[in-house]
């Protein structure tokens, strides 16, 4: 039975996309079986693995305000272990056009089910945001990741996403967990980067993933090429940290 | 009669709220009357500049949702050529609300006519979405400019942060335009970013501005002491890459 893992933070630019799509593509060499979902309008993550898609014929504002059929909008890749539910630019108009549909919160829950026996992890990537999109992905997961870019103003969001968090668990979703917070965009040479991963410790004790995923532009020149950085460079530390991150979430969530 | 500004890219973490911040800063120090109006829920800029803040009453939630006239939630800060309009987290839910007020996309733009005249510039920082509150920024200014950081998925969203300024222009404030795009974050050791910075000079030809903001660490430490670069370190490239920013900025807007 497919455990749903979404990777959420409203902060923008802290590695959201960038650890979904690396982290679905460390699964499927470790023959997880994986599907991972693009819900930002940007489609920065069908972007980022672009290269591997097969065929695309639905995507995922389809099913969440069109109706299809969630089926329709699974697209392979040359990877038998990882699917894609792309996203699509018309989905910026979908924080305004789910406020008025009946049990808008649950639309991808509803959805997914029909699917979720199929993959062991399925993956969502959320946009910038804590509007409707991020809200059906905090209603349908089993658990949730936090990345957090090394910045101060990466710290300042937290709590209003805690809060946001409680909502759902308290309204929408009793079981949601939070899996981790993973801290990305680390740099070794920077005194900021320490103080913030310590005051993250502080905070959140051992939800803390082991892993740091390091500062590291194999990880944002990959995207141009349409691949995650394990088939761009798999001995870049961006792509070694990734697979030493999954190792680590499979062990949370299995 | 003053030049509203505001600073938009729904692709998170490019650096609106660092130049929305610093730019305010170097246009107070050239004796500008300056006012910053935070329209995030994340507060970042309003966190960016608290050490200079005097003493808050209102907010923006006030003015958009509740009414309040705007004059209550303009903060004074020490320096007599900047003022704030000051964010909240309550602001997370303005997107939702603003969807069933009467010419939602209007409220921003009627409470600033109010007070446009006492200044020379408003600066808005914007959230990383197309949604209400960036409508309303969009509705409410003169120009927009569009910071973009040397990476390659933040190219992805350009064509419809483009769309939706066209469909702003048509619709909502048919005297927009562009004052011009900022590359943020440049990092000359890095071919990506020299990449990514011609492919958008070939885009947007001489709308870029010639200032380029160099990553410097300085940037992203000020926030964690409530200042702009320019109070916290004089000397670093990124208060002097903002100062002469500023400079084309305003041959450019007024
Ligand atoms: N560890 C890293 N080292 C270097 N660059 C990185 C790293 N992680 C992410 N990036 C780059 O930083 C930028 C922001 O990352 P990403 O787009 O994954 O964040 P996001 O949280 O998904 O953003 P958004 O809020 O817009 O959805 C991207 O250009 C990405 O390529
Ligand atoms: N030139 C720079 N050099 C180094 N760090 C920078 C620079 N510009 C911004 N930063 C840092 O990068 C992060 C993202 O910048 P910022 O928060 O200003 O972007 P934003 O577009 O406002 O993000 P959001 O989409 O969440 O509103 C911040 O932590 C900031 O301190
Ligand atoms: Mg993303
Ligand atoms: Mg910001």
């Amino acid at each position: 039975m497919g455990k749903i893992l979404a990777f959420i933070n409203q902060k923008g630019g802290v590695g959201k996309t960038t650890s979904a799509v690396n982290v679905a593509m460390s699964l499927a060499v470790s023959e997880v079986k994986t599907l991972i979902v693009d819900l930002d309008p940007q489609s920065n993550a069908t972007t980022g693995l672009s290269e591997l898609i097969e065929e695309t014929q639905k995507n995922i504002y389809d099913v969440l305000i069109r109706g299809t059929d969630i089926k329709e909008a699974v697209a392979k890749t040359q990877f038998s272990h990882l699917d894609i539910i792309p996203s699509t630019h018309d989905l910026v108009g979908a924080e305004i056009e789910l406020v008025s549909i009946m049990a808008r919160e649950y639309q991808l829950k509803t959805a997914l089910k029909t699917i979720v026996r199929r993959y062991d992890i399925i993956i969502l990537d959320c946009p910038p945001s804590l509007g409707l999109l991020t809200i059906n992905a905090l209603t349908s997961a089993h658990a949730l990741i936090i990345p957090i870019q090394c910045e101060y103003y990466a710290l300042e969001g937290l709590s209003q996403l805690l809060n946001t968090v409680r909502l759902v668990q308290r309204h929408l979703n009793r079981n949601l967990v939070i899996a981790g917070v993973l801290m990305t965009m680390y740099d070794s040479r920077l005194n900021l980067s320490k103080q913030v991963v310590e005051e993250v410790k502080g905070y959140f004790k051992d939800k803390l993933f082991k892993t740091l995923i390091y500062r590291n532009v194999r990880l944002s020149e990959a995207p141009s090429f349409g691949k995650p950085a394990l088939l761009y460079d798999a001995n870049s530390s961006g792509a070694k940290n990734y697979l030493s991150l999954t190792e680590e979430i499979l062990q949370r969530v299995s």
